[in-house]
């Protein structure tokens, strides 16, 4: 059974400034984040019940806590995956997509079935780090609606991938 | 050896050869140019001093000094250029890194900060800054909105309500952005959109400047009895600033839909396999 009463009471509690602007003490900032957590569990069930009854599928759905630091099991582990995308705005947008994957080649596909530009870029990292391919399409979307795309790896290797160039200085 | 340009149909950016900064944006629908530099500073936070004893904390913004620091002088600069982005990537420090991006149809340009952990080995307390300068004439004045609704005017050492005797010549004209903050100088207007809640202000004609990050050393005696100093090395902070350059009277249009777009992002649903489960029926 999922709910959404707890995460609704977290986050009214976090709208206290104290939530948001950093003038609460650390212990009280945990427990913030723990309330969050905490309520977040069981909406995520109530979220994956009502995309499963909207669907007719019984697939089990995740939710991804990692999306403002570019990683993406799924997108970056699979082979073929589709991508919906839906738009709370009152007009139509074009919208960017950008997801992390692994190294290779892929062929995107619209809601028509049409191929789609798309791009693989190489971002620069630390020393050390591996390296974090994305790839990037242009996705429309039409007003209050989703649209899906489709997307297959077509290759391991991209001899294409786009590397940042580094910029020559002139010296002094 | 050239300077560095990334460009749409809408928008033309270049950037200093010499220190890897921003140095110009056109709007090239409306014939537009302006010089603008932008770059990275920070406050030295105060501990008090002998006008007041009041230290910067979670509560309280006060600087020691009027002129803040730059992180760096100039940018270790990376281009990348395809058919669906142009980005440039700076490097400013260990601790603050920029991509400055264009997508084709865009009428504005994207530049997303990565900010920390901010170093305190040196035992300074740190307010870090992302400014932008121009040559602008605009006279005291800069603009903020009110929780994204309203916007209000903000006049450089003065309120419109009672004479204001100004002691903090930095803090006292800093004012929230709930989504934005510009500059006009009657007939080309600056405007960045912020993706969350910031402090900012224009404390020299033609300058404007948003607080990205801080991380101080001692608590300001308001209350939460704590400095504003995550335990460890610190949290990393990353954001976007959108800038737009337009004429006066077609800003409002130009950043009015842009923030609703903002706001009201799209949200992705990513599924393994093939096919097409949903359809619009």
């Amino acid at each position: 059974l999922g709910d959404s009463a707890p995460l609704d009471e977290a986050v009214a509690v976090l709208q206290h400034h104290d939530a948001i602007t950093g003038t609460s003490r650390q212990h009280v900032a945990d427990d913030y984040a723990r309330q969050l957590a905490a309520g977040a569990g069981p909406c995520q069930v109530l979220l994956s019940n009502a995309l499963a009854r909207l669907s007719g599928s019984k697939e089990a759905f995740s939710t991804c806590p990692d999306l403002n630091i570019s990683v993406c099991a799924l997108s970056q582990n699979s082979t073929r995956f589709q991508v919906t995308i839906y738009n709370p705005l009152g007009r139509k947008v074009d919208h960017m997509v950008r997801l992390p994957v692994s190294e290779g080649s892929f062929l995107v596909k619209d809601p028509k079935g049409d191929t789609v530009p798309s791009d693989v870029l190489q971002l620069p990292q630390a020393e050390g780090d591996t390296p974090s391919p994305e790839l990037l399409f242009s996705a429309s979307v039409p007003a209050l609606g989703f649209s899906t795309y489709s997307v297959a790896r077509v290759s391991s290797r991209n001899p294409q991938a786009r590397t940042p160039q580094p910029i020559p200085k002139k010296t002094g | 050896s050239g300077a560095l340009v990334i460009q749409n149909e809408h928008i033309r950016a270049t950037f200093n050869p010499e220190t890897g900064l921003l140095m110009q944006i056109e709007n090239i629908d409306r014939k537009l140019v302006l010089p603008v530099s932008q770059s990275f500073l920070w406050y030295n936070a105060s501990t008090g001093d002998e006008n007041s004893s009041q230290a910067s904390g979670a509560y309280i913004f006060r600087s020691y000094e009027l002129k803040p620091l730059p992180v760096s002088r100039w940018a270790q600069t990376r281009l990348l250029k395809s058919a669906l982005v142009q980005e440039v990537h700076q490097n400013f420090s260990a601790w603050c890194s920029q991509v400055v991006r264009l997508y084709p149809g865009q009428r504005h340009l994207e530049l997303e900060w990565t900010v920390g952990p901010i170093p305190t080995g040196d035992s300074w307390g740190k307010e870090v800054i992302s400014r932008f300068d121009t040559p602008l004439d605009t006279k005291g004045y800069f603009y903020t909105d009110s929780n994204g609704r309203e916007i209000l005017t903000r006049r450089r050492n003065y309120r419109p309500t009672w004479n204001l005797n100004q002691t903090e010549p930095v803090a006292g004209n800093y004012y929230p952005i709930s989504s934005r903050i510009y500059i006009t100088d009657g007939e080309k207007q600056l405007t960045v959109l912020t993706d969350r809640p910031q402090g900012g202000s224009s404390l020299q004609d033609g300058s404007l400047e948003l607080m990205v990050h801080r991380r101080l050393l001692r608590d300001d005696s308001r209350g939460v009895g704590e400095a504003l100093l995550e335990e460890g090395s610190g949290s990393r902070v990353r954001g976007r600033h959108l800038l737009l350059l337009d004429a006066v009277d077609e800003a409002a249009a130009g950043h009015r839909l842009q923030a609703e777009k903002e706001i009201l992002a799209p949200q992705l649903v990513l599924a393994p396999g093939g096919g097409v489960p949903y359809h619009p029926g």
